[in-house]
């Protein structure tokens, strides 16, 4: 199964088209292996974005030198999983015990 | 009474046998049909809520997916609790026993079960279909982008490595086919709702133009009724209106083409999130967030079974 140690996703909330416009040019750099979960529509929206660690840094770079204003939403997208995984496994104990 | 556990996620295969639990615990009122089978030639299984036997037509009905991008897993675990609140509800709830008297509810939970397999066996994050794209290495179409309506507009991708790809052509996917050709075959459907996550939405037709439909209007008072519906279970706030003015233009959707083919009441839920979790919607969250879609879908339901048309 595919893992996701040390991606994180990234929360961009701006006013600003141009901002948008860059997200989007973004978007298309396809070496960054990008995934939008929340792709950049309009202003005031929230822009999700799981980047992969190997492109964190490079992103990181791009956003804070045009200003862009992010967060970090999720700090590693494998904890989340493994957690997941983990519940489910613990919910279908339950179940046949 | 099957043990099963509404509040964790689950497989394919458990999804299915509690489906035919479901089936064999309510005899008179549920039922399973295929519809079809997914590229990788899983059945597309479709439940029906019905107390109507001897009718020669087909009664009016209401249509509900959950999960076409397979990675929005509270969508398929909210369609798993809503057809156990139908089924449990019907007989109790004296608005959704008049619906399902006059009228049949059809639910497909896994709309897109070749994904939804894979993000559970290979890639938590896959959101496509697993379709085979001639001349590129990369798998799968948007199924949200493969309807006949607006189809490959500029609010879909050409590329097959994009996670909004439209496809080669309109309904190349079978998922997006077989919904089509059984809505089309009934002739009866007076609703259509598909559900999604995440961002906290309901949205109507149009998303493949900017002029409002006809009926934009009686759609956006009906979702303002349901959004406020919804916030009074735990307070959680949606927003509403068209696809194109709340969100974004995105062309090939399922319910541009439903209200392009006669569906009126044509909308698209975007369910929890809280900001923090995206995909990720941790299981506690299922059940709050599944009781809080709950009347904001009987809101849509009892408003098509009051205004015929």
């Amino acid at each position: 199964q595919k893992r996701f140690v040390g991606d994180q996703v990234l929360r961009v909330l701006t006013d600003k088209e141009e901002h948008i416009v860059l997200l989007r040019e973004l978007e298309e750099s396809e070496d960054l292996q990008l995934d939008y979960w929340a792709a950049p529509a309009k202003p005031d929206l929230p822009v999700d974005i799981r980047v992969p660690f190997p492109s964190l840094q490079p992103v990181k770079i791009f956003l804070e030198s045009h200003g862009i204003p992010y967060t970090i939403m999720i700090e590693d997208v494998q904890t989340l999983l493994d957690e997941e995984k983990e519940a489910m496994e613990k919910a279908r104990k339950l179940e046949r015990s | 009474s099957s043990g099963f556990d509404f509040s964790t996620y689950h497989t394919i295969e458990e999804i299915y046998s509690w489906m035919d639990d479901l089936v064999a615990q309510h005899p008179n009122l549920v039922s399973k049909i295929q519809i079809g089978e997914s590229y990788e030639k899983r059945p597309l299984y479709v439940l029906k809520f019905s107390t109507g036997r001897t009718a020669k037509t087909h009664r009016p009905a209401i249509w509900i997916d959950t999960g076409i991008h397979s990675r929005e897993w509270i969508t398929q675990a909210t369609g798993v609790w809503t057809a156990n609140k139908i089924a449990t509800e019907y007989g109790k709830d004296a608005s959704l026993t008049a619906i399902l008297t006059s009228m049949d509810i059809f639910l497909e939970i896994v709309t897109n079960p070749d994904g939804f397999a894979y993000t559970h066996s290979q890639n938590r994050m896959w959101r496509k279909t697993r379709s085979i794209n001639a001349g590129s290495s990369c798998k799968g179409v948007d199924p949200n982008r493969n309807w006949d309506a607006g189809f490959g507009g500029p609010g879909a991708s050409n590329n097959p490595c994009s996670e909004t790809y439209h496809g080669p052509h309109p309904f190349s996917e079978s998922e997006t086919k077989s919904i089509a050709d059984f809505i089309l075959g009934h002739g009866n459907v007076m609703a259509a709702i598909s559900i999604h996550s995440y961002s906290q939405m309901l949205m109507f037709p149009y998303g493949y133009k900017d002029e409002p439909a006809p009926d934009h209007q009686e759609l956006d008072d009906l979702a303002k009724e349901a959004v406020d519906a919804l916030a009074a279970v735990h307070g959680t706030r949606y927003t509403y209106g068209s696809t194109m003015h709340t969100i974004y233009q995105a062309d090939g959707i399922t319910i541009d083409w439903t209200y392009d083919n006669g569906v009126k009441y044509s909308y698209t839920f975007e369910l929890r999130d809280t900001g923090r979790y995206g995909f990720l919607l941790p299981a506690s969250q299922i059940i709050p967030t599944a009781e809080e879609t709950w009347p904001a879908l009987t809101k849509i339901m009892d408003h098509v079974h009051k205004h015929p048309y």
